[in-house]
C-alpha cells in the first residue's frame, strides 16, 4: 500500500515538474510529503519557483501565476491517470492572453484521453473547442439551450445574440 | 467512460426538461453572465454524490430547486441524470450505456437511481469508485476555486492524490 | 450628522439603483440601514434582483452578477462624491465580453470627474484606455516599465512582445 | 488632485528604481501574469497608509521589500512616492504638487513623507482624511476583492459609506 503510494505520487510529481517548466516557460516545481516517514498519513507540500524568483511561499503568486500552478496539478493527475471527463468552470479568467493560449494547448493535447467541458468567456480557449455549447437566460430567468456558431469575432458569441437552436 | 448526455429539470435556473449532448473532446460551454454555465457544472458535481451545499454555492439542500422567477412558480423537484457511454466497461455493469440520476424534493427526500433503477448513494459512490470521478477528485473544478485547492492544507490536499493512485 | 448621513445614503442608493438596472440591462437593486431607527450605528445591506429573476441572496449570483454589482456600488459612490483617482485590479476578469464593453463605457463616462487607473487582461478595457502603461519581467524577477502601442489585436499587448520603453 | 506621478524603489518586484508618469482620464496597467501589475496596486495603497500587511498579501512588514531573485541580492528597504497634483486644493497645503513618501527597512523601521519632509502616519491620514482616499473606502479595489466586498457584514460595509459621505 505504502509503496503504490509512493510511486504513484512521484509518477505525478514528475509530471507536474515537467508541466509546470512548460506553463511557465522556465522555472521550477515540486510536490513533497511533508512527513516523507509516514507515506500513508502525510499531506502534500507544493513548492514552485516561476523562472528568476525565488522558491516562494504561494501567497505571493500573482493571480495569473496561482491559475497556473492548479493547470499544473491537474494534468499532472490527468498524465499519470486520464480521467474520464474533467468539467472545468472558468479555470482562465485570470490568465493572460498568451497563457490562455498555452493552457488551450494542453487542453487540446489532452483531449485526445480525456473528455473536457471547459466553461470560459475567453476567445483563446473557445478557439481551441471542438464544440460550442450556448446557454442563454433573456429575461426570463429560466436558462435554455441554444445553438453557436463560432465567428472570427468571439465577441459573437458572448452577446446572447446566439443563433436560436 | 465519456459523457455522452446531460439531461436537467428544476435544478437552479433549468426549470423546463432540457437535454444537452456533450461530444468527446473539448466542449466548451459559453454564454452571457447569469446564463447558467455555473449551474451545468453544479447539476454535474451534484449528480456525481455531492453532499455539501455549500460546495453547489447554496444554504440548504432546496436550493438547488428551481425557486421561481417574476413569471413563473417554483418547482418541487430538482433532477440531473448523466449518461455515460460504458464500451471500455469502467463501470463494473454489464451495460453500453449507464445513466446515473438524482432527484430531490422540496421535501428533502433524496433518490439516486441507476439505469432507471432506484439505488442507495452508497451504490453510487461504489459505481464510480476507482473511475477518477470520487468527491474528492479533481473531476469537476467550480468557478473561483483556485483559492480553496491552493489554500487547502498538506492533508486535505493528500486526499486529491489518493482519488487516482 | 444623522440628517447628514441619511441623505447622502439615500443620494447613493438612488445612483447604485439607477447604474445596476444601466449595467443589468433590468431588474432592480436597492441599499438598506438593517437597523433603521439608529442611523448612525446600522450596518448596510445590499439587494438586488437581476432582470426576471426574484428577489435573492447574494450569495446565489454568478461569478459576473457579483462583479457588475461591486461595479455598480463603486460608480454610485463615485456618482455621488467623485474620487480623485481610482486604482481597479483586474475587476472585469468574470465578465462576458458585452458587460467588459459595457464596463469600458462607464469608466469612459466617469473619467471626466475621476482618474482611473485600472489594471486588465481584457482588450475591451484596454480599447476603452487613454494610455497603457505595460510591465514586463522576462526571466529576471525584476518588473520593468515598457511602453505599450495598442495594435488592433490586443494580444500583442500581452505577449510581452511589447515595444521596449 | 490627479495622481501625476508614482516612483517605486525596493517595492516587492520593483528592485530598480522606477518611475511612471499618468495622464488624466483611464490609464491601463498591462502586461503578462506575474509581471508586477498588482505590485503597483499594493504600492499605491501602501504609500496610503495601509497598515495590514495581509492586504498586501504579505505576512510580516519584510515581505514588501525586495527579496532577492537567483541573480539579485535582497535590498534593504522599500520606497513609494505618490505625486499629486494639488491645483484644486483638495489637500489643506499650499503646493501645486504635493509628493507623499513611504519608506520601510528591513529592520522594521517606517518613515513617512510629505513633500521630503517627515512626518507621521497620523499627519499622513489627516492630510488625507475628506479626500476620499482614506483606507476604508474604494480607492483601490485589489486583485479577487469582489467577494471580500460583498461577503463583508453590513456593519463593515458602512464604513464605506463613511469614507464618502
Ligand atoms: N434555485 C434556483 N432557482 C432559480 N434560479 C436560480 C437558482 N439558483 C441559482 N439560480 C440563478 O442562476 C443564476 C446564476 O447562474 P450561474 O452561476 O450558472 O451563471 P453563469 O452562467 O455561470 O454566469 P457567469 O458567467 O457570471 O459566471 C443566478 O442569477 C440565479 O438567479
Ligand atoms: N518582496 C518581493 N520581492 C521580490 N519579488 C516579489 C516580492 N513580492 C512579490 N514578488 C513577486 O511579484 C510577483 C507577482 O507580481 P504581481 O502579483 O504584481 O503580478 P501581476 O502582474 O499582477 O500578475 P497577474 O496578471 O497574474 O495578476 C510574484 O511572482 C512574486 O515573485
Ligand atoms: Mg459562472
Ligand atoms: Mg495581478
Amino acid at each position: 500500500m505504502a509503496e503504490k503510494f509512493e510511486e504513484g505520487f512521484a509518477a505525478i510529481n514528475a509530471h507536474f515538474s515537467d508541466i509546470f517548466v512548460r506553463l511557465f516557460g522556465g522555472g521550477s516545481a515540486v510536490l513533497e510529503l511533508s512527513e516523507a516517514d509516514s507515506v500513508l498519513e502525510s499531506g502534500v507540500e507544493i513548492f514552485v519557483q516561476p523562472p528568476g524568483k525565488r522558491r516562494q511561499n504561494l501567497a505571493l503568486l500573482s493571480g495569473g501565476e496561482r491559475a497556473l500552478t492548479v493547470i499544473s496539478i491537474l494534468f499532472s493527475f490527468l498524465a499519470y491517470r486520464p480521467a474520464p471527463f474533467c468539467v472545468i468552470d472558468e479555470i482562465d479568467s485570470a490568465l493572460d492572453e498568451s497563457n490562455v493560449r498555452r493552457f488551450s494547448e494542453f487542453l487540446s493535447e489532452y483531449s485526445k484521453h480525456s473528455q473536457f467541458i471547459v466553461v470560459t468567456h475567453r476567445k483563446g480557449t473557445m478557439e481551441a473547442a471542438d464544440i460550442l455549447h450556448g446557454v442563454t437566460m433573456e429575461d426570463s430567468g429560466v436558462s435554455r439551450l441554444v445553438s453557436v456558431k463560432f465567428q472570427e469575432e468571439g465577441q459573437q458569441v458572448e452577446e446572447g445574440r446566439m443563433m436560436r437552436g | 467512460m465519456l459523457l455522452k448526455k446531460f439531461e436537467v429539470f428544476g435544478f437552479k435556473s433549468f426549470a423546463d426538461k432540457t437535454e444537452l449532448e456533450f461530444s468527446p473532446g473539448i466542449n466548451a460551454i459559453v454564454g452571457p453572465n447569469g446564463s447558467g454555465k455555473s449551474n451545468i457544472s453544479d447539476a454535474i458535481r451534484w449528480a456525481l454524490g455531492e453532499q455539501s451545499i455549500r460546495t453547489l454555492r447554496g444554504a440548504k439542500m432546496e436550493d438547488v430547486i428551481f425557486a421561481g422567477t417574476t413569471h413563473r412558480k417554483p418547482l418541487g423537484v430538482a433532477e440531473v441524470s448523466l449518461t455515460f457511454d460504458n464500451y471500455d466497461a469502467l463501470l463494473p455493469l454489464d451495460f453500453g450505456e449507464v445513466t446515473v440520476t438524482r432527484r430531490v424534493f422540496r421535501s428533502g427526500e433524496s433518490e439516486y437511481l441507476i439505469n432507471k433503477s432506484q439505488c442507495r448513494l452508497k451504490d453510487l459512490h461504489e459505481l464510480l469508485a476507482g473511475t477518477g470521478l470520487g468527491r474528492e477528485s479533481m473531476a469537476v473544478i467550480g468557478q473561483n476555486k483556485i483559492d480553496e485547492i491552493l489554500n487547502s492544507k498538506p492533508e486535505e490536499r493528500r486526499l486529491l492524490f489518493e482519488e487516482v493512485i
